[in-house]
């Protein structure tokens, strides 16, 4: 999981049964000493492999809009809850986003146009995988068992130029941060046979070179090789989502479904699945 | 499937804030002490295991 501090702006991504929507009222809460209020909030997630394990509010989609309708302002009025279907129904992109008009305007004009692309891959890789389960008496901590396994499987050649803050859990999975100016990336790893997933996240600007967005992605796809994923791409003016399947098709693996939605203030929102070409 | 094991599919959420005073606006909520973040990961249920940050901002890799 990954917290994600800038000066008006907050990214949290947890995993497990966390309550993630929790967070809201004591953010909010810390924010207004600081003299700053909510204007804006995404909320995104695939489906959960395990749904029923899920404690309130996350119990439905259902139940997490009406905890976020009833815990946000009242001024993020412009709000909008989706989800986005693929081929295969245990695909699907849960998107729920709210905005004030403050924000909405802003979205209109923003002095640069970025992007955010998430993705969530399952059925790794099994020889990949095992690379993030730890040895036995190692001697390691997670720091160093983490910067072993960044080494290891190529992580650490995603984007050369970010500094990495990684950690390997006992006894086994990996979370690392990227970052790289005012970027961040992050990568959570769940290696365990069976319901094993990974997921990468990054943010871009639509005046990057597509050919790097291209590269990296195709470096993401090669060090899980997963049997499926999805890739969701936030942006509120560009077509980013057209340069992704053109950079993975490739490598074998086949764009089997693409859904587009707009949201306010948020933008397009598109959500592509992919699966192993030869299946 | 197993019948029972980790959840990885992630929930993320991302919330925008604005504010009138430029000297918050500058570093704003990077100004949070550890222990207020702390006690916003308590009620998600999550804790710091590494931490980096630069000019620019803050990042947490979390429990979980």
């Amino acid at each position: 999981s990954s917290l994600f501090v800038y000066p008006t702006k907050v990214i949290i991504k947890t995993c497990g049964t966390t309550q993630l929507l929790k967070s809201i009222r004591p953010l909010m809460n810390y924010a207004q000493d600081l003299g700053l209020n909510l204007c804006a909030c995404r909320y995104t997630r695939g489906s959960f492999i395990f749904p029923k394990a899920q404690p309130f509010p996350h119990t439905s989609f259902k139940e997490e809009v009406i905890y976020l309708e009833e815990n946000l302002p009242i001024n993020l009025c412009y709000r909008k809850a989706s989800v986005m279907p693929s081929k295969m129904p245990s695909h699907s992109w849960h998107v729920f986003t709210a905005s004030d008009q403050t924000h909405l305007v802003a979205q209109t004009m923003p002095a640069e146009i970025t992007f955010t692309m998430e993705i969530c891959m399952t059925e790794l890789d099994r020889v990949l995988a095992r690379k993030f389960f730890r040895r036995a008496n190692d001697g390691k901590n997670g720091d160093t068992a983490g910067k072993e396994m960044t080494e290891l499987t190529g992580i650490d050649d995603i984007n050369p130029s970010a500094i990495i803050c990684d950690f390997a859990f006992d006894p086994c999975g990996y979370s690392m941060n990227g970052i790289d100016g005012d970027r961040y990336s992050t990568i959570h790893v769940t290696p365990e046979d069976g319901y094993s997933y990974a997921s990468f996240e990054c943010v871009g600007s639509i005046y990057d070179d597509h050919d790097d967005i291209a590269k990296m992605l195709k470096k993401v796809v090669q060090v899980f090789k997963p049997a499926t994923f999805s890739v969701s791409t936030t942006c509120s003016s560009h077509e980013v989502w057209t340069h992704v399947a053109r950079a993975i098709e490739p490598l074998g693996w086949k764009c089997r479904s693409c859904v587009m939605d707009e949201f306010p203030a948020a933008g397009s929102v598109v959500f592509q699945t992919f699966t192993v070409a030869r299946r | 499937m197993a019948v029972s094991g980790f959840e990885g599919f992630e929930k993320r959420l991302e919330l925008h804030f604005f504010g009138d005073d430029p000297v918050v606006i500058d570093m704003g909520l990077r100004l949070l002490d550890f222990e207020s973040i702390q006690e916003v990961l308590d009620a998600v249920q999550c804790t710091v295991v590494s931490a980096v940050g630069n000019q620019y901002f803050d990042a947490y890799v979390l429990s979980e």
